[in-house]
């Protein structure tokens, strides 16, 4: 059974893309088999592992706009079990060809649609844009749960109401299925007071379903995505890989049966 | 004459409502009569400034999809000077909305129309959401400058050659006089690398562009909108706010004629 889920949040620069790069790159480190999905027009989750978007001759842009099958789109990554669904600028311009589609159900089917054919993965792990658009309804649309990456800083929280207003259209319309797997605390700085009330903020607002692993401000994740590598590969023992591992493993064992 | 600029990167997180609003602010303590138009639906300009959101009758929106004259939505806020034309959430519909008009050139001229009616500022600045789209467009649009805040971060890289031909396909087709006014180099950390490296590489691609007033990472500025005002009031010793003041500063001296 392949778990499918979205990192969401349309609040900007909040650790998407650095949660599931690192999140899947420990999942892959701890035996499972792992695509990541960036269907993001910056392509920053596809920089991130090391591949040119500008090299690229096939994108998500094909399985969303032509419904080319996924498997012939992705493409292997340095790590074992670790492949890749790459995003591309021209994403940005896939927006507008699936507004043009007459069905709203159609429109935000065609990740869903592309993803099921794809059955070797234990884990599918999608990075969407910083926006509520089409794109980010895609993923959700395709995903079982959604995981929330929130900064401890106080403008990153404000979002989070439209967040699940928009999670809770799509549970009602499109994905019935949809939960929240989890909100996920991302550069906690311990010295701050701010850093602190945030996290007990959310712990209020989402009681059972905050992780417990914190994410700390670490550079050495900031420094990876330069080098072409997750932060879990890149700095192994820095205290940015310890909690990006600890959470793969808290997510493995709530994911158990 | 009235001076109007977007701050825009379609990348998230990387301080233009930040800048907006301590931009904003600094031009106001200076003298200057400044008009801060919030057109990203997250609302932190809005919120940052102590202006509840959800229970303001008229915005933004009214402005772009019903045409409603701005100055019967903006709005004083508690410093003299610094006036608001606020968001709402319901901002993210306008999105569909706009795209909904047949003329391409009507859906990105909204704004700039229904700012040209007002003549009394001496500044009018513009907080884009993270994003290429309609809202962004109608902010390069109405504007005849961008400035473009990166976060002195790797990531925050990859993304200024999509903002640049964003830019000059504005240039080209709706705005030929929007020009680069300059960019912001924002939660600089001079301990790190990484952060001296993305400065000289910004200088290299921005030569004559580059703001020489780097803005530090600075907690006091991130705790601000908690407290719905300014770094610049809230904490006016900062390192942040001394940052925020010199490089108002420094836009002030370059617009003198
Ligand atoms: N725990 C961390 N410690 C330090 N830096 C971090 C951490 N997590 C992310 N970063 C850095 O913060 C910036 C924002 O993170 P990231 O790009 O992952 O966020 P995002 O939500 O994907 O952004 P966007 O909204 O643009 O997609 C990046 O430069 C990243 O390298
Ligand atoms: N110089 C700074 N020092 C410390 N924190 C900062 C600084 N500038 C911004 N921040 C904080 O970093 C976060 C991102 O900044 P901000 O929200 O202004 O970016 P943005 O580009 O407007 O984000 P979005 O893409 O979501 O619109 C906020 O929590 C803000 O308070
Ligand atoms: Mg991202
Ligand atoms: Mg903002």
């Amino acid at each position: 059974m392949t778990r499918i889920y979205a990192f969401a949040n349309q609040k900007g620069g909040v650790g998407k893309t650095t949660s599931v790069v690192n999140v899947g790159a420990a999942l892959a480190e701890a035996g499972q088999r792992v695509l990541l999905v960036d269907i993001d027009p910056q392509s920053n989750a596809t920089t991130s592992l090391g591949i040119d978007p500008r090299r690229i001759s096939r994108s998500i842009y094909e399985v969303l706009v032509t419904q080319r099958p996924p498997a012939e789109v992705q493409l292997p990554t340095k790590w074992p079990r670790l492949s890749l669904l790459p995003s591309v600028a021209a994403l940005a311009g896939a927006t507008v060809e699936l507004n043009r589609l007459p069905d709203p159900h159609e429109r935000a089917r065609r990740l869903q649609r592309g993803l099921s054919a794809l059955t070797e993965y234990d884990y599918i792990l999608i990075d969407a844009p910083p926006s509520l658009g089409i794109l980010t309804v895609n993923a959700l649309t395709a995903a079982q749960g959604v995981i929330v990456p929130v900064q401890c800083e106080y403008l990153a929280l404000e979002g989070l109401s439209q967040l699940t207003h928009t999670i809770s259209l799509v549970q009602r319309g499109l994905n019935p299925g949809l939960s929240v797997r989890g909100v996920v605390l991302t550069m906690f700085d311990a010295r701050t007071i701010l850093a602190r009330q945030v996290v007990e903020e959310v712990r209020r607002h989402f009681p059972k379903r905050t992780f417990r692993t914190l994410i700390p401000r670490s550079v050495r994740l900031s420094e990876a995505p330069s080098f072409g590598e997750p932060g879990i590969f890149y700095a192994p023992h820095s205290r940015g890989a310890k909690a990006y591992r600890a959470l793969a493993q808290e997510l493995l064992q709530g994911d158990q049966p």
